[in-house]
């Protein structure tokens, strides 16, 4: 059978927090692979792709899904995207915060709707309409580094957000 | 963030990415991810990409879009991937800030990245599975 699958997970500065988590990372990808071959020799290649990246999402050590990073807020919101070279059909989800299943939920986005994209509310309502397995909230770790992070800006020491760095210490309400 | 591309028996190509965003983002904020040709893009004959890093800065650049249009006009998949990333890290001037992975209609795998880390893997029907972490594996 002719056919290759490749995933990924994050890309960025070297931090000695992810050596740490190396091997568990690895197995993380491994798995992703092993789902996504599964997949292949059923399926398609768009079946492949959603179900690797479904095992990702559901692994709660990567940036997506049950371990997903937090905003401003402390609160979960997800972003995907899918997409079908044969007919160039395409799905995307866009700050979703139902379900941590957001690659399924793009999908569902471009097999049952006319869309492309639904964003933050509509996306919600989708997820629940179709029964969809609710986010199960922070990990312990997207927590610990959120609350690391809030406060080297509040020391001046994030350097990713410039603009927002106001808007971040005075977060809305009393 | 986390993805995938994929092609199958039948010559079909496929993308999918998802991720939790950056930390600390506002409420709302959406990044490459979502939006076909920024962070992900397939088409059948051309190229199936996936895309991770500082999601304002992939968006901006179209990363995933500008790969295929290389390779529709016959630029081979590793050198237009490093093209983009290239130009895309002069054109900023920074580096961390993205992460390619590709198959073409072929079957050959690409990727691309101007970062110390980017978790990655592929796999072949027969072949042992490949893994790595740091850009350099």
């Amino acid at each position: 059978m002719r056919g290759i699958i490749a995933v990924h997970g994050g890309a960025g500065r070297l931090r000695k927090s992810l050596l740490e988590s190396r091997r568990e990372l690895e197995e993380g990808l491994r798995d992703a692979l092993h789902a996504g071959m599964s997949a292949l020799a059923t399926g398609s290649s768009l079946d492949a792709v959603e179900a690797a990246v479904r095992v990702l999402e559901s692994s709660g050590i990567f940036n997506a899904g049950k371990g997903a990073a937090l905003n401003a807020y402390g609160q979960v919101e997800l972003d995907a995207g899918v997409m079908f070279g044969r007919d160039l059909s395409f799905g995307a989800v866009a700050a979703q915060r139902y379900t941590w299943n957001a690659v399924s939920l793009a999908r569902k986005v471009m097999e049952l709707t006319d869309h492309i994209l639904l964003v933050g509310p509509g996306a919600d309502e989708l997820a629940k309409r179709l029964g969809m397995e609710l986010h199960p909230g922070p990990t312990e770790r997207a927590r610990k580094l959120y609350e690391e992070l809030l406060e080297a800006v509040k020391k001046g020491e994030h350097d990713l957000w410039r603009k927002n760095r106001s808007l971040l210490l005075s977060p809305p309400g009393d | 963030t986390v993805g995938a591309v994929a092609l199958d028996s039948d010559g079909n190509l496929a993308a999918a990415t998802s991720t939790g965003g950056i930390s600390l983002k506002l409420p709302g904020r959406v990044g490459d991810t979502p939006l076909p040709g920024a962070g992900v893009y397939a088409e059948n004959g051309v190229v199936a990409i996936s895309a991770t890093g500082v999601g304002e800065l992939i968006a901006r650049y179209l990363a995933a879009f500008r790969v295929a249009e290389l390779m529709r006009r016959g630029t081979p998949l590793a050198e237009a991937l490093g093209q983009v990333v290239s130009n895309m890290t002069n054109f900023f001037g920074r580096r961390n800030t993205v992460g390619l992975i590709a198959v073409d209609a072929t079957g050959a795998y690409g990727e691309a990245t101007n970062c110390e880390v980017f978790l990655r893997g592929f796999a072949k029907p027969g072949e042992p599975v490949k893994v790595g972490v740091l850009a350099e594996e």
